[in-house]
């Protein structure tokens, strides 16, 4: 990690920020919800705290802009450079800039917030089928007010779920009038216009007028963007025309016709070769969060990272499943300490499971549910006088299709992670996966492929269902001689997973099956507060988990231990 | 068989016509994001600098240091990102 020449840093925890203008790409609500998740990134590892004000002067001051737009660092329209923050400071110092003439998304495409209607303010489902037909954007049909509309299901016919969709006959954002819709035609500097503009404007945003006459009432507000409103071109915002003549054709959807880079385009006039108005249509669109997460770390002092997977890497780049990289947490604990989670202490005797605290659950990060290959043959039980509770302790454990695996001497035993349907088993391991020594270190499933990986000494399987691959030599995987077992794995996402041995731990790309540069780390780097040579380490439900012993210590992903007690009676509810 | 119609391109109002060469986005780049000086980027040869501020990017953005504008540079250099420079100005 890098911070700015000096350490600049604020010198106070209780930092403030303030929103002073919102893209029209989305609903107000998302954009301030997206900031404030891109906030909570950093609190939750720092003693940091952030509030939004909604006037005045704040640390923090955040807003949207197109080119040139008065920091003298102008953007340069769609794509390029999508966002800007100064370091730690007074005045411009700390604020975040965003690029107006990128598509703002969550990432992942169009978002389109509904108002009204029955569906509680959420959002578009494209497609959705109304009277028969499918639709993958809001529409006009059925109604006479031209109010366009879409469903929040799959099936306007069967669900009868509905929300109206941003537009300026709705309401308009921000300028002095609470929020009213456009009223047409209106009167602006003698001229009559029956829709959105940006006419006396240099920033480019569209406004109308919220009585019939600008000139007299001063009464404005800025338009919101339809969903098929264009980026770029020339004439950003304005939505498209359906069907458009171009070279003489006319076409009913987006085009690439006439380009050479394959991005679609389309018409804001019902004739391109007349008019030459026009713009890009929406595509995937840039995650304001994630951006925001970025440039917020600059504001509090965080320079460019050359850490590829670190959130302060420069590029851009969708990661659905967001969390914050070692990398990333060093530097900002590095600046402002750690957050305040709980201390670890030696586990006491443990007390009976009622009268124990709950932790607090501070947010997990969702992982995706894939559905996952059922096992391919039940296992058949050994002996179930072999009680998983009479062991002291075991060789590995794991979160295999859901359930925690406990292997021991060639048994193993499974215990569902979300319902307490007891442990079961226990079962021959070479029953489940042939080829397997009586004892192995450690194991882990892959997140993606579902794959089992089972490590024993210097020697290392791969299982798709029932077929393997090994054992192999974990000099393969980049380890080198000096390591004699893997004691335990955490998948981390994007196709990573920590190994770890000793007091150190290495990261897997599972993919191509060798760890990366840069690696061993030493574990204490950012497991503060577990055991330095856990005997198993698993990641079970989002947490991780460090054993010793008869006792294991539980990480969040913020890397604060919010639990520590015995493997026997808190994992495997022993009685 | 028949030959397609052969497809139109058209300049569209607004866009540059004629984006930069592939040296002038390097040069622009590495100027704007701190990898190389007004007055580095003028003295001396002109390769020679240009292959020490892209060996500076490359081993930045973790890229193969080849001090050349190969096609992985090229890539990043197009590809969106923050407007904070990389290397202290």
């Amino acid at each position: 990690f890098l911070t700015f020449e000096g350490d600049l840093k604020w010198d106070h925890m209780d930092l403030t920020y303030r929103v002073m203008n919102y893209s029209p790409d989305l609903d107000r609500a998302v954009i301030d919800d997206a900031f404030k998740r891109a906030f909570k990134v950093w609190s939750d590892v720092t003693p940091l705290t952030f509030t939004q004000i909604y006037s005045g002067e704040a640390d923090i001051m955040i807003m949207f802009g197109s080119g040139e737009h008065g920091d003298g660092y102008p953007f340069d329209g769609k794509d390029g450079l999508l966002a800007h923050a100064f370091p730690p400071g007074r005045g411009i110092q700390g604020d975040a800039h965003f690029d107006d003439d990128e598509f703002w998304t969550l990432g992942t495409g169009l978002v389109v917030k509904t108002r009204h209607g029955n569906a509680n303010g959420a959002d578009c489902h494209f497609p959705f089928i109304f009277e028969g037909r499918s639709y993958s954007r809001c529409i006009t049909e059925g109604r006479k007010d031209g109010l366009p509309w879409c469903a929040t299901t799959p099936s306007y016919d069967h669900d009868k779920k509905y929300g109206f969709c941003p537009s300026e006959l709705l309401y308009t954002d921000g300028g002095n009038s609470d929020g009213a819709p456009c009223v047409f035609p209106f009167v602006f500097d003698g001229s009559s216009y029956d829709s959105c503009t940006t006419d006396g404007r240099s920033d480019g945003y569209r406004w109308c007028a919220t009585t019939t006459n600008f000139d007299q009432d001063k009464k404005y507000g800025f338009c919101p963007n339809r969903d098929t409103a264009v980026i770029g071109g020339n004439s950003q915002g304005d939505p498209c025309v359906f069907p458009f003549t171009f070279l003489g054709q006319s076409y009913s959807a987006c085009t690439s016709q006439g380009r050479q880079d394959g991005k679609l385009w389309c018409a804001t006039t019902s004739n391109y070769d007349t008019d030459k108005k026009w713009g890009f249509c929406p595509d995937k669109g840039y995650s304001i969060f994630l951006v925001a997460a970025h440039e917020f770390g600059h504001s509090l002092g965080l320079d460019h990272s050359s850490v590829r997977e670190a959130l302060m890497y420069p590029m851009y780049s969708y990661v659905q499943d967001f969390q914050l990289d070692p990398d990333d947490v060093q530097g900002i604990q590095y600046l402002y300490g750690r957050g305040s989670g709980p201390a670890p202490t030696a586990p006491v005797p443990a007390p009976t499971e009622e009268s124990q605290p709950m932790p607090t659950e501070a947010g997990s990060t969702s992982t995706s549910e894939e559905e996952t290959p059922e096992p391919t043959a039940e296992p058949i039980p050994v002996d179930p006088s072999w009680d998983a509770c009479m062991e002291e302790s075991f060789d590995a454990i794991t979160e295999i299709n859901g359930e925690l695996h406990f292997f021991k001497d060639g048994k193993y035993w499974t215990h569902p992670s979300f319902w307490k349907s007891g442990i079961q088993g226990a079962f021959f391991t070479a029953d489940t996966w042939p080829g397997l020594p009586a004892v192995i270190d450690a194991a882990f499933q892959d997140v993606l492929t579902k794959r089992v990986f089972f490590f024993a000494s210097r020697q290392f399987w791969v299982f798709s269902g029932k077929s393997v691959l090994g054992p192999r030599g974990i000099e393969k995987l980049g380890i080198g001689k000096e390591v004699t077992r893997i004691t335990g794995a955490l998948q981390r996402g994007r196709g990573k997973v920590l190994l770890f041995s000793g007091e150190s731990y290495w990261r897997l790309d599972v993919k191509v099956q060798r760890v990366d540069k840069g690696y061993p780390r030493a574990t204490d780097d950012i497991f503060t507060g577990v055991p330095l040579d856990a005997r198993n380490v698993f990641l079970s439900q989002d947490k991780y988990h460090f054993c010793q012993g008869k006792f294991y210590w539980r990480m969040t992903p913020r890397y604060q231990v919010d639990r520590v007690g015995y493997v026997k009676y808190d994992i495997l509810q022993c009685p | 068989p028949l030959q397609s119609k052969p497809q139109a391109v058209v300049t569209f109002p607004g866009e540059l016509v004629g984006a930069w060469s592939d040296l002038e986005l390097a040069e622009s780049y590495l100027l704007r994001f701190g990898y190389t000086t007004e007055v580095e980027a003028k003295t001396g040869s002109k390769h020679a600098s240009l292959g020490k501020a892209l060996r500076k990017m490359q081993k930045q953005l973790g890229l193969e240091e080849t001090g050349e504008l190969d096609a992985s540079t090229l890539e990043a250099m197009r590809a969106p990102r923050c407007g904070v420079p990389d290397q202290p100005s």
